[in-house]
Order: structure tokens, then C-alpha cells, then sequence
């Protein structure tokens, strides 16, 4: 299964992760 | 030979059940072969292209298996009860296999577990999985497949130069059935002052919507996370409240193509879309929470295959996220647009979602591919138009078949 997320946000959004990272629930993503 | 016709007596005798069976699955397999068949010159995407499975021999392969009913009598098995001396082994043994760290679930006794799906769809302990406070966090736990910028195509890339569209992904225009309005629970009162920078609602009365005496009747027995208030009041309001959002839409014409049609909404002068995509594994927890405290307004079921989702066919497979059965949460935070979109799998064929009964994924008569059946959360507050979603708060899962 998988979770596609799809969003608005300012252009100097910045991402926490990078793509094979595992990730936990209510681990930051971005900012 | 007319004699013979006439003459030699018929007996009739059981067939022996591996024949009975393999008649069966042929059965089916010509029934899933006319189907493709029919839907195989569906227009899926959103600017015209005609999608049609592509891929290595192993593509194909996948491609001509019932995989509907595959995932579906899969989800049969697993339902049925263990015995109680079985289930410390069997669970023990698929925890062994795919890694599941047991200490973290809740209940810990594996015998408490009546099935494999009951297993699979496991809670975890109170504190067990911290909420970050930057802006976005996961929302399930899983693996990074990618990530980035939606470009002016409105395009988002599955692999290394492979795209799919953002319009077949969230549907474009209106459901061609009619737009349901599912009955949801009451809501809880809900103290977070991200709400109040959605809409321009005062903070006061975002805190007293709902009724916070009643507790949703399908609310789930423990969210892994406890729905607390969440103090923000760091961040820095960019609206001063009561005033409304105003999208430009000469703005966005000026930005290239990037007006979110699925919601009618166009990006704010300055902002952009941006998406990632995370795998579950097999091992992986399977419930997932809000990633952002945000409205869902609408809910977009689309019908589809149930391809399997691992990076493999992943990196073989084009618009595979497009192909399969998905549920399409679409809504707005304090940037814009929102949407969140689980998709479905050979092995995890349905998706729940925890305020939403009515929904039923991986339903024996689905609606062609490529429809889409809309529902309306604008019942569950007036206030906001839509479900307010608590950031860390459990949202659904994906069930075993």
C-alpha cells in the first residue's frame, strides 16, 4: 500500500526526507 | 457415429475438485479478460492520454490475473480465527519475516490477535510514535518512494522520467454519479489554532464546534496518538483572522497551468505544489494519521486495478498509482489545497477510513475504471465546510484483502 500526499505551499518549502528514507508516523516530512 | 450417438448410455460421475477448481479460475480469468477488455480504451488521465498497461513480460503477466478477487479471497483467509496456541507462532513467524517490532504494539500479547488481518491491522502504545512540530510529518510509517515539485505540466514523476498525471490521480470535473453526503459522527471539539488560518474563523469559536461532550460512535477504541490541543502559537499567522482567502485566478493563469481544478481552487501568488509518495511494507503499522491539521472536503472513490505497489513494479510499471483502486481526501490547510491519498494493493485491497462508514474499497461489482463516486463532508461543521483533520490524529488504514 501507499500514500500519495499532493499540496499547496509556499515556494521556499523545504523537505526533511529524501526519497528510500524510512519514515515513522509524525516524522517530519517538511517545512 | 449415429449409432453410437443413440445408443451408448451416459454416466455421469462428480468431477474430482482440482478440476472443479481449475474450471474455476478459468472462469473467472475469461470473465477479468472480457473486462479488460472493454475498459482498456478508457481515458484516464485528465488531458486526454489513453492509459494502457505497458511494461516488461512480467508487467503483463500481473496484468492478465484476477487480482480483484485474488485480493479478496486473500482477505477471506485472513479474517478466519487462529487457534490460540497457533497465533504466538504464526504472528511470531510473519513479525520474524518482515520485521515487526513487537514490543510497540498494542495489545503486546500476540494471542489476543484472532486473526492474521486483526494482526495486520495492529494499534501501537500511547507515545509510541511522537508528532513532530514542524509544519508536515508522516503520515504513516513506511519508506520514501519520491518527492518534489509539480512542474507547470501538472505532472508528477513516479520514477526517473516517467510521469503520471495530477488530474488522473485527483479526478478532474464533476462525478458522473451523484455527489453522496455520508452520514458522519459528531466531531469533538477541536482546539488548534491551524484551523483558524483555513477559513479566517476566529480561534474561539473553532475550539467549540462540534459536540464535545459526544465521542464518535466508530472512533477507534485508542488512536495511537491522543487528539490533544496543539499550542501553535509560534507560527506566524499570515492572514489576519476573519479575512478571507482570496484566490487569483489571474494570478495562477500568470504562474502557468497550475490551478488545482480537482477542488476549483487555484495556487496563492507564491506558492506551489509539491507531493511525496510513501510505501508501506508488509511489516510496516498499517493505520495512518493526519499528516497536517487540515478540512477534508470531499472524498473522490476511484475504481481501479490492485496492482501490487512495491518499488519493483513501482519503477516497471507506468501510472500505476493512476491503475489502482485509491481514495482521494481532498480539502485545504493554511497553504492552500490539501489532498491525501492512500492507494490500494493486491494484498491490501481496503482502505477504511475511521470517520467515514459508509465507504466500502474493493467491492465485488466496481464501477468502471478511471469513475470516480464523490462524497460531501460539508455536514461536519459549518464552520469549516468539511472534516477538520487533527495533525498526528488516526485517520483510516488499509486492511488485509
Amino acid at each position: 500500500s501507499t500514500i500519495v500526499l499532493v499540496f499547496e505551499a509556499p515556494q521556499r518549502w523545504e523537505w526533511s526526507v529524501k526519497p528510500g528514507e524510512k519514515v515513522r508516523v509524525g516524522q517530519a516530512l517538511g517545512d | 457415429v449415429a449409432h453410437a450417438w443413440r445408443t451408448t448410455e451416459t454416466k455421469w460421475y462428480p468431477l474430482p475438485l482440482a478440476v472443479g477448481a481449475l474450471l474455476l479460475v478459468g472462469l473467472a480469468w475469461k470473465h477479468e479478460y472480457q473486462r479488460r477488455r472493454r475498459e482498456a480504451e478508457v481515458t484516464l488521465s485528465g488531458d486526454g492520454e489513453v492509459l494502457k498497461l505497458q511494461g516488461p513480460w512480467q508487467v503483463h503477466v500481473l496484468g492478465a490475473l484476477p487480482l480483484r478477487q485474488l485480493s479478496r479471497l486473500w482477505g477471506w483467509l485472513n479474517s478466519h480465527e487462529l487457534p490460540l496456541w497457533l497465533r504466538p507462532y504464526g504472528y511470531g513467524f510473519y513479525a520474524w519475516l518482515f520485521g515487526v517490532n513487537l514490543e510497540e504494539m498494542d495489545p503486546a500479547d500476540l494471542s489476543a490477535y484472532r486473526s492474521l488481518g486483526e494482526f495486520f491491522y495492529r494499534g501501537l502504545k500511547d507515545g509510541a510514535r511522537p508528532i513532530a512540530g514542524t509544519e508536515l510529518v508522516s503520515p504513516s510509517d513506511g519508506t520514501v518512494v519520491h518527492l518534489g515539485e509539480i512542474q507547470a505540466n501538472r505532472r508528477i514523476e513516479q520514477i526517473k522520467g516517467v510521469t503520471y498525471s495530477l488530474d488522473a490521480l485527483l479526478g478532474r470535473g464533476q462525478s458522473s454519479t451523484p455527489v453522496l453526503s455520508p452520514s458522519l459522527p459528531p466531531r469533538e471539539g477541536t482546539q488548534d489554532s491551524a484551523f483558524a488560518e483555513i477559513n479566517g474563523i476566529p480561534y474561539s469559536l473553532i475550539s467549540l464546534m462540534g459536540s464535545p461532550s459526544s465521542k464518535p460512535p466508530n472512533a477507534p477504541h485508542r488512536p495511537a496518538t491522543p487528539i490533544k490541543a496543539q499550542d501553535q502559537g509560534d507560527r506566524a499567522i499570515h492572514q489576519p483572522v476573519g479575512e478571507k482567502v482570496h484566490h487569483s485566478v489571474q494570478v495562477a493563469q500568470e504562474m502557468g497551468a497550475q490551478a488545482v481544478t480537482s477542488l476549483g481552487h487555484t495556487v496563492r501568488e507564491g506558492n506551489s505544489l509539491f507531493y511525496i509518495v510513501v510505501y508501506l511494507g508488509p511489516g510496516d503499522y498499517h493505520r495512518f494519521h493526519s499528516p497536517a491539521s487540515w478540512v477534508v472536503e470531499k472524498r473522490r472513490h476511484f475504481s481501479g486495478e490492485l496492482f501490487s505497489v512495491n518499488p519493483w513494479l513501482v519503477s516497471r510499471l507506468p501510472n500505476l498509482f493512476v491503475l489502482n483502486e485509491r481514495v482521494a481526501l481532498l480539502g485545504k490547510w493554511r497553504h492552500g489545497f490539501f489532498s491525501f491519498i492512500p492507494v490500494g494493493a493486491t494484498n491490501v485491497g481496503s482502505i477504511n477510513i475511521s470517520f467515514d462508514t459508509d465507504l466500502r474499497t474493493n467491492a465485488h461489482s466496481a464501477p468502471p475504471v478511471g469513475t470516480f463516486v464523490e462524497a460531501s463532508y460539508s455536514s461536519a461543521s459549518a464552520l469549516l465546510g468539511g472534516w477538520p483533520a487533527v495533525k498526528g490524529e488516526e485517520m483510516g488504514g488499509f486492511a488485509l484483502g
